[in-house]
């Protein structure tokens, strides 16, 4: 019975791939897991050095051809870790599903097919609401949120979590917010500390204790398309999605 | 005869709306100008300073109900600087508008008819290549890339020139690449300089001479809902914009 968790935040640039990819590298060390590419910019693609002109298929074709996941995925590097790519055909998604019934669990029902064949399932959305995203929620048990201490990052929460309240209610009853994810951390402004604050009022034991900080070896990693636990396991955003791993995987055996 | 820019780059979180926020404040010193946020998050209406809950109108209303830009429009407390608001309407858009003929040139056709009442007017886009992205680089004469200089935004720049190529052959055929603006950036790190150098040479002249660096007054600006002209005009974001600002007047100047 695989887990599976989406990497949710409409507002960009936050840290949404940074973290599906950089988790599911730690989660593979112990589990198999697979990752979903759901962004038509294909970053989670490329980010575990998969090159997403030569895939097979990927969850442009799940979600709209009806592949199979076994026939989409396709192994990566790193042990025990799969990957159904991101292209750019996602990018016609969300129009050619729109008349489908019962289109918002499509990728839940892919993604059944395999529940046995992992233990984890990451999911990475795109920058936005729409009906791709509704798919990550409606597949997903938890929804990770990866979120940037700035002021629009935080004007965007309210709309997200009413989203998630929304599919909770209509789509997928077992839906909870797993942990939000503090990235890109600058602790020296004063800016990021009073979101921080902020941030943990609002959500309590649900923001992770462990704080990715801003580290550029995190943004070199995706240039040769390696996880972090590859390019520079000793690196401070290394040893913080480490840290990260340890706590979901804490968390699933407590349950 | 109001020149437009849209402001476009699908990669999430790389400066559209500061950009566009700041640049529209700053030509506001010297020319008449609306800006324009077709984003749901509505981060450029906040921005702004303007509370998007009160907004008689949106980018939302007219694009799918027909509401004059006239009508939609709101002052903001910069001089000479109008602003169509941005809302969570705008979410559901690009469902609305599927079915409807010359669905690309709504926006074009509604900005028109303030044409006279302009010198300038910004669009500030979401991060997607969707309809309402498609409907920004039809109304506009030039687009505004910001790009962060990171490896996932480069990866990118590909399918975002695919797409403006592509709205030029068929919807907008004066559409040209305005300027690409190199933002948040942050000079210490190699990677930056990389990024840097392969979109000079990828761009050449298109390429603005003037960097915007990281800059930590950029993002507190918008939590107390002002431009950076306002907020902390001598700080080093402000003073970049400026002069890009200046460059783009020297260019408008120059036709
Ligand atoms: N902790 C970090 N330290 C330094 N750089 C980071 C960190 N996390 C992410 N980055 C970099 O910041 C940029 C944005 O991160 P990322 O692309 O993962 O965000 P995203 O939310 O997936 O963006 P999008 O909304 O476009 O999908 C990328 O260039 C990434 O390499
Ligand atoms: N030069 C800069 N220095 C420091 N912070 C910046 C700078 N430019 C933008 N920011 C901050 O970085 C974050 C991303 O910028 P912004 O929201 O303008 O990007 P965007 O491309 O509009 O994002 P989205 O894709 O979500 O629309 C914001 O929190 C913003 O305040
Ligand atoms: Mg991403
Ligand atoms: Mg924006």
């Amino acid at each position: 019975m695989a887990l599976c968790w989406a990497v949710v935040n409409q507002k960009g640039g936050v840290g949404k791939t940074t973290t599906a990819v950089n988790l599911a590298a730690y989660l593979a060390q112990k589990k198999r897991v697979l990752l979903v590419d759901t962004d038509p910019q294909g970053n989670a693609t490329s980010g575990c050095g998969v090159d997403r002109r030569t895939a097979e298929g990927d969850a442009y074709t799940v979600l709209v051809h009806g592949q199979s996941v076994a026939d989409a995925r396709v192994a990566t590097a790193v042990p025990n870790l799969d990957l159904i790519p991101g292209t750019i055909n996602l990018a016609g998604t969300e129009m050619e599903l729109m008349s489908r019934p019962e289109r918002e669990y499509i990728l839940k029902k892919a993604l059944a097919v395999v529940d046995d064949q992992y233990d984890f399932i990451l999911i990475d959305s795109p920058p936005s609401l729409g009906l791709i995203t509704v798919n990550t929620l409606t597949a997903a048990h938890q929804v990770l949120i990866p979120l940037q201490c700035e002021y629009y990052a935080l004007e965007g929460i309210s709309q997200l979590l009413e989203i998630v309240e929304r599919v909770r209610q209509r789509l997928n009853p077992d839906l909870e917010i797993g942990k939000v994810i503090l990235t890109l951390f600058d602790g020296r402004t004063n800016l990021a500390q009073q979101v921080m604050q902020e941030v943990k009022s609002y959500f309590g034991d649900a923001v992770s204790p462990t704080v990715v900080p801003r580290n550029v070896r995190l943004s070199e990693a995706p240039s040769f398309g390696q996880p972090i636990s590859v390019y520079d396991p000793r690196s401070k955003g290394a040893q913080a999605y480490e840290q990260i791993a340890k706590e979901l995987l804490s968390d699933v055996e407590r349950k």
